[in-house]
């Protein structure tokens, strides 16, 4: 219904500035209906001002803005409908030292109320966790999983 | 609701049975390359219904079956189950915990089951319904996916506002 | 056929003129996200003659051009000079050393040269082509597209071999 | 013509086999015509068996298999047609530590007869550097680029 959509774009509209602003340490946002007019079906567009720059077409974006933004919009909609539990396959890939950093600690923020399931090869990512799992393939093609004691995370650095 | 093991078995690189606590909080998967991480990914989202071969970077359902190794041979079957706390009743059925299991042979066939008892997959996925989970609503991003959450045309991304909804 | 320098001004996020001094081996670029790393793999396909605005991240010619920032106004031009030491004559063209200079104008003009002598876009494109250097080469990689390389249909893939025969 | 293009072919097919070899230690390929009746005109299938596993559709393969069985490919085509100059882009990226020490150990020995841009967050690929540069964006949304010293790399780790 029209109501709840808007509502809910409005709450969702909120939460990714908030996240964004998080994620970025900085900058605006901007979730804007194609079509003002035809709420029910209306696309929707996703602008964004990084820190200190100019608004620019997301496709302009480096790989690790658009990546960290994407997680903003993601971590939004988990604000207005949150998941019970959130896997994310290696997501923190292509985020430098500080980018990295600020992912990790919202998703420990997260993690609070849901499960956060991350699959990562990042260290600062890997110190977030409760518990740690490596997948090993020991016997070639046949995967295994071990515990990983988290003061070993802490000898890798 | 709250995960509380996932069990897998003869599913891709799972040969063997491989049962995967989860506690509250962050569970990091570390690895090397090619080791299975994404694998557990697909096996939850798999257990939860996928239907979209693609989405679990096969091309055929069976792709899903432990194929043998150099040293192994193929198995039959694939099986994964998922345990969840449901003493929040978030999930619309009477039991405090809940398990669902998925199966596939290489035959073609398939059995879903619920706290051991047979059912469609539609069932699997109407009882995961309302809860937020899955693909479609981005709290499970598969490795390269965040991305597309960006590239998607504005009436795609409108599905995921819908969803939240 | 060796790179000596790239100088990059008003392309992009180097607003300000910027010269990469290049020497034979590895030469490693590093920086926060954002910082222009890409930017300057994008200057040298651009003034290797790129058409294809989708392969610099743009819509329309005119992304390339420096769009200001909240400090600074636009600017009306971006242009980018890649000099290259000819000696092994593997360029065909009588100079020891080449310089290729690429700009483009707001009002969508474009402009071409060859060691300061005005040219079109094909020019630069004969002066390159038998060298192996580009994009379709896949001697230059963009981020995220190595993938692309086994995603690509048998016949796409193919088009590189017959590039290298 | 046909001629050409077959040796060229074989000759990338021996090149594919060694690279991959290197990058994966071990590990056996095929490069088939998908028509070999039509030699002119037949695109080409890719087939791998990663060392100890069954051959498989790459569609199965790992994000870090993938892309390092892309770069066995584009190396190949590079000892089979010399490029002056090759440029890389966070193609280490989703590589764990053993593989991108392999994959820097072979850009290393392009870089003898090719210069090798590589632009990467990875330090051990930053260790095979001969310069370094770094960009900066001091000023925000205007980039700056400045000399790395090497030494500096060794410092990080
Ligand atoms: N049906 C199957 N039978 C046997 N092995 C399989 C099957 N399906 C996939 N695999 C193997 O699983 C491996 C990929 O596992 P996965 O994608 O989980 O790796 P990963 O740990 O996520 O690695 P990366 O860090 O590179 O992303 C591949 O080597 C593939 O050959
Ligand atoms: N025409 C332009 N005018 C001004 N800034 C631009 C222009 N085009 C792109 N940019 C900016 O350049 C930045 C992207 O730079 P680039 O892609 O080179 O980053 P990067 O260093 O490769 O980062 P990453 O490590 O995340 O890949 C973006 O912030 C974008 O806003
Ligand atoms: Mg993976
Ligand atoms: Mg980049």
């Amino acid at each position: 219904t029209r109501g709840v959509f808007e509502e809910t774009f409005e709450a969702v509209k909120k939460s990714f500035a908030e996240m964004f602003q998080r994620l970025f340490d900085g900058g605006k946002t901007e979730l804007v209906l194609v079509d003002p007019e035809n709420m029910l079906e209306s696309g929707i567009d996703v602008l964004v001002e990084l820190p200190g720059k100019k608004r620019q077409n997301l496709l302009l974006l480096s790989g690790g803005e658009r990546v960290l933004t994407a997680a903003a919009l993601m971590f939004a909609l988990m604000m207005v409908r949150p998941s019970p539990f959130c896997v994310l396959d290696e997501v923190d890939a292509p985020l430098d030292e500080a980018n990295v950093e600020r992912f990790a600690d919202v998703i420990q923020e997260f993690a609070e109320k849901s499960q956060m399931i991350v699959i990562t090869h990042n260290k600062s990512t890997m110190e977030k966790a409760d518990i740690m799992y490596g997948v090993t393939m020991q016997e070639p093609g046949i995967s295994k999983l071990v515990s990983v004691k988290l003061s070993a995370v802490a000898e890798m650095n | 609701m709250i995960l509380k093991k996932l069990e897998i078995q003869g599913f891709k690189s799972f040969a063997d049975r491989t049962e995967v606590l989860f506690t509250p909080g962050v569970i990091a998967v570390v690895g090397p390359n090619g080791s299975g991480k994404s694998n557990i990914s697909d096996a939850i989202l798999w257990v939860l219904g996928e239907q979209n071969v693609r989405a679990l970077r096969g091309q055929k359902a069976q792709d899903v079956i432990f194929a043998g190794s150099t040293k192994r041979k193929p198995v039959g079957m694939a099986e994964v189950s998922l345990t969840v706390d449901n003493s929040s009743g978030k999930l619309p059925i009477n039991y405090s915990e809940v398990t669902v299991t998925r199966r596939a042979y290489r035959s073609g066939e398939s059995e879903f089951l619920i706290n051991k008892t047979p059912c469609r997959l539609r069932d699997i996925y109407e009882l995961f319904m309302d809860t937020g989970v899955g693909r479609e609503a981005y709290s499970i991003v598969s490795q390269g996916e965040m991305d597309a959450l960006l590239s998607a045309k504005p009436e795609d991304r409108r599905a995921l506002f819908d969803e939240a909804a």
